[in-house]
């Protein structure tokens, strides 16, 4: 799955998943890409936030609903992504996710649980597209 | 006379300079925007995002190239056509697409035979008042609004990984409480079927189990 976030120059946010989702599914399943608020939301005076996982645990939880609202109340973004993915974890301990949140200004963070995560970033202020390695 | 004019290039100077310091101070300032992020080390997808916020198009354009991108090279199998079968051995792809200015939002899940899965939910954003649309409604809205399709979606890659998985007895999969429990079905409910009796009184604990088949390479 890609969930991707984007700030253009004028500061305005939009957010975007696109997935094939899981291998061997029952015909019919949809996991969390398609729903607004698991694989990722955006509010502008806020920031954005990608997800991907599980999906047919993630989409009970709408962690990226969670990390947006949370950065409104003031959390950092790191804060936002691991107290997001920590509700899940500690319902779900088994759960496989990760999810990255950008705020308005374009600081970024990232929080998986069950895995290594490895999430994707470019600003003015770099020469190429950076990897950033998030651990669980 | 002389002394006046000089007055109003004076006031006039006084006037721009803050102007002046502030676009100076701003230029100093480094550059804040544009941003890309995105799951995983999809680098060429970012890229592709990058290219287009920095021309100066909108984050939610960005955020359609990105994807797109991904969903053309396929990324790591999890995007776009060609990956990750179902029982019947067929892909699907869900996509979203979300405008963080106006809190529209535009989404497709289980679309079939349309390879285009960001661009199908954008036209869901753009051209109908809803927010997600499903399965063959889906295909039919994307393919009405310019979308290339029907097409087949499964590749050679994905079908020899679907009929390995049938030679092993379909095993692993996401069945639960079902018998057979180790065969390909079809599938019956193990115990009393619609008997919602069957439930349980006492305090009900979350039985979960990672099923054997999520993880890196196989996840939303």
């Amino acid at each position: 799955t890609i969930s991707m976030a984007v700030i253009d120059k004028m500061g305005h946010i939009a957010v975007g998943t696109s997935t094939n989702g899981a291998t061997f599914k029952i015909p019919g399943r949809v996991g969390d890409g398609p729903i607004a608020g698991s694989s990722a939301y955006a509010d502008d005076e806020v920031g954005g936030c990608g997800a991907t996982g599980d999906g047919d645990i993630m989409m009970r939880f709408l962690p990226c609903y969670q990390v947006v609202e949370s950065m409104r109340q003031g959390m950092k973004p790191e804060q936002a992504a691991k107290d997001a993915v920590s509700r899940i974890a500690r319902k779900f301990p088994d759960f496989v996710g990760a999810v990255v949140a950008v705020d308005k200004n374009g600081s970024h963070a990232g929080a998986c649980h069950g895995w290594t995560f490895q999430y994707s970033v470019r600003d003015p202020n770099m020469d190429d597209v950076q990897v950033f390695t998030v651990l669980p | 006379m002389a002394r006046s004019y000089l007055s109003i290039i004076l006031s006039t100077l006084l006037l721009f300079l803050p102007l002046l310091t502030a676009a100076e101070a701003e230029l100093g300032k480094p550059k804040k925007f544009p941003v890309v992020v995105s799951t995983w080390p999809f680098i060429e997808a970012v890229r592709a995002a990058w290219r287009v916020a920095n021309n100066g198009s909108s984050a939610v354009e960005a955020v359609v190239e990105g994807c797109s991108a991904c969903e053309e090279l396929r990324c790591d199998g999890t995007v776009g056509p060609g990956g990750s079968p179902n029982e019947n051995g067929e892909t699907m792809l869900d996509a979203l697409i979300m405008d963080g200015v106006t809190m529209e939002v535009g989404a497709v899940a289980a679309m079939r035979y349309v390879k285009d899965g960001i661009r199908a939910a954008w036209l869901v954003m753009k051209h109908s008042q809803h927010t997600l649309l499903a399965g063959e409604g889906a295909s039919a809205f994307a393919i009405s609004m310019g979308l290339p399709g029907p097409m087949n979606l499964s590749s050679p890659e994905s079908l020899k990984k679907w009929l390995d998985w049938k030679e092993n007895r379909c095993q692993p999969n996401f069945r639960k409480n079902v018998v057979p429990a180790n065969g390909c079905g079809p599938y019956k409910p193990k115990h009393g079927g619609m008997d919602v009796s069957t439930e349980s009184c006492e305090m009900g604990t979350i039985e979960y189990r990672l099923p054997p088949l999520v993880g890196p390479h196989n996840h939303d």
